[in-house]
């Protein structure tokens, strides 16, 4: 399983739709500060089912949609997709037989969210449980923050406990 | 679940201070549990880079704390390979030659594991696969562009 | 001391916004006081980079945040220079477009202050009036050598 | 008023005496990851009169003295001496007549801790004092640690106003 494609429109800097393509090995995504890569990380964190947006490094849904620049307005929505291979059947059951795997989720200014799981509506525990299994699903060890690397060495040793679960 | 999460502590103990030695080139490192029942104790890192005496590991300095945290995220993921992995700016506090030992131990990993890795040192960039370039050229709009090195 | 904690306010205020517009090349950047009384509230900052709305500082990204903390950091210099300061490493998180209008300003203020910078940016080296190299050739022990670009 | 020179003897990861001469302008240290450079940054902020070892990344004073390596045995003793030039007469009225003083301090295995302000015993007060109103006692805005550089920006309205009043 990995990620084929994500495209993010209206998502945080990206006015834009823009749609980042990922071969296998290693993709690097780089650019000058503020430019807007961590941004990146968000909105994969973001279709993936992150629900706090403190997490994300906002206060609210509206830090996430992209709120103007000096030459553009607002926008009212934000959504993210995610394309992810299912070639070594890593899914749940339930997507067996997919090859490819489509989530999306937008959000509205009105604070409305929605989930679809290839283009059929869903909900958040549908996309959780898509990825819990995986290994992607809790933030520990596959997503690793901008400053956070350190972490599971200063952290408390009860806090490494759920590093050791969630690979079990 | 206290067997397998028994099994599992051993398996990565054992990987980390492979993994520990390759990227620090030397020195040891394991887990320990803080207490006899593995379910109710947490997890303490015992490591020491090469040539040096074992220590507390908040005396270790910012890029070792690093390469330490890499040595067990990798060990990590040799056991449970995660479908993809996102790395931002893992490599900044890391000096040239542990910069090149970790970009090793990455390409390795990313023989069967897909890795997005974030980076402004110019050695991870030329180490990748693929490249995307993402510029502001209209202040406040981030915009995809193609990278040549 | 709410009349002298006033003007230093009014000072610092002034300076900040100019050294951001330095290290941003462009941009604005203020202190607001989060209550009436000067003495009763917190200093709260209010920024945006070139071509940006101003926002929140928390959605800054990690460069972002590091160059505006240098900036007030430099302002307050400014106003009231420190014998001597000392710099850990705070070039790291930048790219090198601001590695070099950082180094800039630096040299700018080390005509009258002391700076001692540690690094791991062969452009900061490269403009740095002395280097001193630490080296641990025997391991665990930490030596000063010469060193040469 | 400048650091003309640093000593460290038994600090650290510093068990020769070793001299650190800084000229005025920009000194650069540089080498490895865990080679000793910000254990000068310790050392410094240690005989300046800073008395909380956690502050100094260490859990008691034994984190502060060389507790060997794979060829040295640990040390008794850790002393640190720093030389100040003070030709703007900057430092209090107590020492207008000298151009230069030295503060040395050293500490210990028993734990015992000593003063020196040219070469005269001294206690840590008198080390506070002599550079409390430089602009250096404190530690917010003249000694940036490591990892610590966007601690004012990420920082509370009300811890800011520390760094407000010291330069008041
Ligand atoms: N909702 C939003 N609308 C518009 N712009 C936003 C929004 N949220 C964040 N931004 C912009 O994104 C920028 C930060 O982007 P990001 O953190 O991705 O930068 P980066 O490329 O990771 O930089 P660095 O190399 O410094 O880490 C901020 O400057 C901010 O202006
Ligand atoms: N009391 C002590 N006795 C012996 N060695 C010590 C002591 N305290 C710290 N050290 C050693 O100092 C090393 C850390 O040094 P320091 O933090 O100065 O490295 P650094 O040069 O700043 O590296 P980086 O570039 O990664 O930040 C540790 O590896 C540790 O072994
Ligand atoms: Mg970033
Ligand atoms: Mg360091």
């Amino acid at each position: 399983m990995n990620i084929k494609s994500l495209t993010v429109h209206g998502f945080k800097s990206f006015p834009e739709r823009t749609i980042f393509a990922f071969p296998s090995g290693i993709s690097a995504i780089v650019g000058p500060n503020g430019c807007g890569k961590s941004n990146i990380v968000d909105a994969i964190r973001w279709v993936i089912g992150e629900h706090n947006t403190r997490h994300l490094r906002g206060t609210g849904l509206e830090d996430l949609i992209f709120n103007g620049s000096e030459t553009r307005k607002p926008m009212g929505m934000a959504e993210v997709s995610i394309v992810l291979t299912n070639e070594d059947g890593r899914l749940p059951a339930l997507y067996r037989n997919f090859t490819e795997v489509e989530v999306k989720r937008c959000v509205y200014r009105s604070g409305e969210s929605e989930f679809f799981i290839n283009k059929v509506p869903a909900r958040l525990k549908d996309v959780v449980e898509l990825f819990s299994d995986t290994g992607i699903g809790r933030r520990t060890y596959s997503i690793i923050e901008q400053g956070q690397v350190g972490w599971l060495v200063t952290a408390k040793p009860e806090q490494r406990k759920a590093m050791l679960e969630e690979a079990a | 679940t206290r067997e397998r999460l028994g099994e599992t502590f051993e398996e990565i103990n054992k990987r980390f201070d492979l993994v520990f030695q390759r990227l620090f080139n030397g020195g040891r490192a394991e887990l320990r549990l803080t207490g006899d029942d593995l379910l109710e104790s947490g997890i303490e890192i015992v490591a020491s880079p090469p040539g040096k005496r074992l220590q507390n590991i908040n005396l270790f300095s910012g890029g070792e704390k690093a390469l330490t945290a890499i040595a067990l995220i990798f060990s990590i993921f040799l056991i449970k390979p995660s479908p993809f992995s996102v790395l931002d700016e893992v490599d900044a506090p890391l000096d040239d030659v542990n910069v090149e030992r970790f970009n090793m131990f990455l390409k390795e990993l990313a023989q069967d594991n897909q890795f997005i890795v974030i980076t402004h040192n110019k050695r991870t960039m030329e180490m990748a696969d693929s490249l995307l370039g993402i510029t502001m050229e209209e202040a406040g709009v981030s915009k995809l562009v193609t990278v040549e090195l």
